[in-house]
């Protein structure tokens, strides 16, 4: 696993985070969901909670679909490409290219290959993204969900290892228990 | 656009996918430092995108040259994604350079924390 420069992390007064979504989207429930169901992976091994608001007033975290050149000096490139970027702590921005085809999967699927490889798989760009938005860099652990590339269609939304390491080394684990680290044996493939 | 199902993917034509904006990397397989082809300044600034080429040591337009800088950079690409670091754009580097990705850099200020940034703990036996 690796860090941002200086190992930037959210302040110890901020363990409970609050998120947003950029009003323009008009994201449907379900869309909103998948990403409720991401920032639960992160809390589940970490002391942080996420809530989300209906309003950008105050909160740490916005998110949003962009298309193209979107003012952040990072211009999204099409569909494929590159699929999302987000920002570390404590900024809590988050961006999603708006010209990808994204792909809602059922939550139960935890790892899958596909043969339609020009969707994007919605939650594991979301689990990745989060991981940079508390301080993860990328990681060479091809398993891992903070490797850089996935293929379309693909669906890697566990934690693995090396993830769980990494982010409680800069939080610690959840004082309630963590959550396991399965391996997809054990979670199930869905090839 | 966002599928709800797999069974609700429409064929690939009717997708925004049609061709990544990386699949024309692919003509530049076999290219090894001294040759020249038309692409590997794009291809520089895709290195250059993720830190690979730190903004500071080029001049504002990248050439076609196949030069020291861009053998650094595949170097250090292969490492980072655990390929055979051979300095050339063989078959298994160019596949992972055009799959999609989080655009987040893989180097800041030219350092690394991945594979090429690790120092590699060797011990004697």
């Amino acid at each position: 696993y690796s860090f941002f420069p200086g190992k930037p992390r959210w302040p110890k007064r901020k363990r409970d985070l609050r998120y947003a979504f950029a009003p323009q989207n008009n994201l449907t429930d379900d869309v909103k969901e998948v990403f409720a169901r991401a920032f639960a992976r992160w809390a589940n091994v970490t002391p942080l909670n996420f809530t989300r608001s209906e309003s950008l007033i105050g909160v740490d975290i916005v998110i949003g679909f962009f298309v193209g050149d979107h003012g952040d000096g990072e211009p999204f490139d099409g569909a494929m490409g590159t699929l999302a970027h987000a920002s570390s702590p404590p900024t809590g921005m988050f961006h999603l290219d708006g010209d990808e085809d994204w792909l809602i999967s059922d939550g139960e699927i935890s790892r899958r290959i596909l043969p339609v490889t020009s969707v994007v798989d919605l939650e594991s760009v979301a689990v990745h993204e989060i991981g940079h938005l508390l301080g993860l860099g990328h990681s060479s652990v091809e398993d891992a969900i903070m490797f850089p590339a996935i293929s379309g269609g693909d669906r890697k939304v566990e934690l693995a290892k090396d993830d769980i390491e990494g982010i409680q080394h800069l939080y610690g684990g959840n004082p309630n228990g963590d959550g396991k680290t399965n391996s997809g044996a054990e979670s199930g493939v869905d090839w | 656009k966002f599928y709800h199902n797999v069974s609700s993917i429409p064929p690939l034509q009717f997708l925004n996918a049609t061709r990544s904006a990386w699949e024309t990397f692919e003509k530049l397989a076999g290219c090894h430092v001294g040759d020249k082809a038309d692409g590997l300044s794009k291809l520089k600034q895709y290195f250059r995108r993720f830190g690979y080429i730190s903004a500071a040591s080029v001049v504002d337009n990248f050439t076609d040259d196949f030069d020291d800088v861009l053998r650094s950079a595949v170097n250090t690409y292969q490492r980072n994604f655990n390929l055979k670091v051979t300095g050339k754009l063989d078959a298994s580097t160019l596949r992972q350079i055009v799959k999609p990705r989080c655009g987040n850099p893989d180097m800041i200020d030219g350092t690394s924390e991945m594979n090429a940034g690790k120092k590699l703990r060797t011990t004697e036996r």
